[in-house]
């Protein structure tokens, strides 16, 4: 699975997921990159793209559950982004990339590793695989 | 703050020994697409253009499972699917079951702006694919030798493998629940 999220300086925000499913999965399989809310989810507020076991995903509405938090309980991008990432099912089973419309970015998962990269206008840029430290 | 952009190629059960002839070409890709989304942001082009963008760079790398790099069903298939959003007026558009679209992303697209529906799937999918002249290829583009013995492995091990799961010896069937270490 691969995705994007970007947001420009005027706040528009937008996100993109695409995969090509499961090694063995069964022929007819739906995952959650094209159900929007779940892998893939853009509003005023953020973009979020999910990567991961798509069941989990799917029940878990992932996408939409990071803009719900800020919408609704207010937290910021990463404190949604990981809230919603921890709530979502056993460790082992998704991450996400996101974006916030005032250009904040956070990349939680509670697999081992994730390929991931953002950068910002100040000059903020992470190329990672594994956590950093 | 500005503007700001974020992608990623999957995850899952990445060895933290991954040998460098597989992490350095992911890392190489990963920073490429980054810079190629971040001249497009620069250039004030629109959020959207830039997902679409970056999303097309990465399914064209062999390295991930999306595009030509998308993995194989059980019956040794391709079933790409993609979605894409815009943040300022929900406007979506995604796509499922797709075995010969080249982009997936840019057909989504498509159903969002030419469409008035948000999801199409398989093979009306693809007849919207060919009536949009968008790029298709042959199935050897999309199955490879690698995907083909992934396959094999993940059969033998009788599970299904996330995208970066190392195969490992057969799990015992836990409430038949896929293992993906």
């Amino acid at each position: 699975t691969v995705g994007c999220v970007a947001v420009d300086s005027a706040g528009n925000t937008a996100a993109a997921t695409s995969t090509g499913g499961y090694v063995n999965k069964m022929a007819g399989r739906i995952g959650d990159s094209p159900l929007i809310g779940a892998g893939t989810y853009a509003n005023h507020l953020c973009a979020v793209s999910a990567t991961g076991i798509g069941e989990y995903i799917i029940r878990a509405t992932l996408a939409r559950e990071v803009a719900a938090l800020m919408e609704y309980k207010g937290l910021s991008l990463t404190e949604a982004a990981a809230y919603a990432v921890e709530q979502s099912g056993p460790r082992g089973t998704c991450g996400l990339v996101a974006v916030s419309a005032n250009g904040e970015v956070a990349m939680p998962y509670n697999t081992n590793g994730m390929f991931r990269a953002c950068a910002r206008e100040d000059g903020y840029t992470e190329v990672a695989i594994w956590p950093k430290n | 703050m500005g503007w700001a952009i974020a992608l990623h190629g999957g995850g899952g059960d990445i060895p933290i020994d991954l040998p460098d002839e597989l992490r350095i070409p992911r890392e190489t890709a990963l920073r490429h697409c980054l810079d190629l989304g971040v001249s497009a942001l620069k250039s004030g082009k629109h959020p959207l253009d830039v997902t679409e963008l970056v999303v097309r760079e990465l399914e064209n790398h062999p390295y991930f499972n999306a595009g030509k790099g998308s993995v194989l069903t059980a019956q040794g298939t391709i079933e790409m699917e993609a979605s894409i959003m815009d943040g300022k007026t929900k406007r979506c558009g995604a796509v499922s079951g797709l075995t010969t679209v080249v982009n997936p992303v840019s057909l989504a697209r498509l159903v969002m702006e030419k469409t008035p529906h948000i999801y199409l799937a398989f093979n009306s999918a693809e007849a919207f694919a060919r009536a949009h002249g968008v790029e298709t290829a042959e199935s050897t583009y999309f199955i490879t030798p690698e995907n083909i013995e992934r396959l094999k492995q993940a059969k033998e091990f009788n599970r299904v493998q996330l995208d970066y799961t190392a195969p490992t010896p057969k799990q015992p069937e836990i409430g038949g629940d896929s293992q993906i270490g």
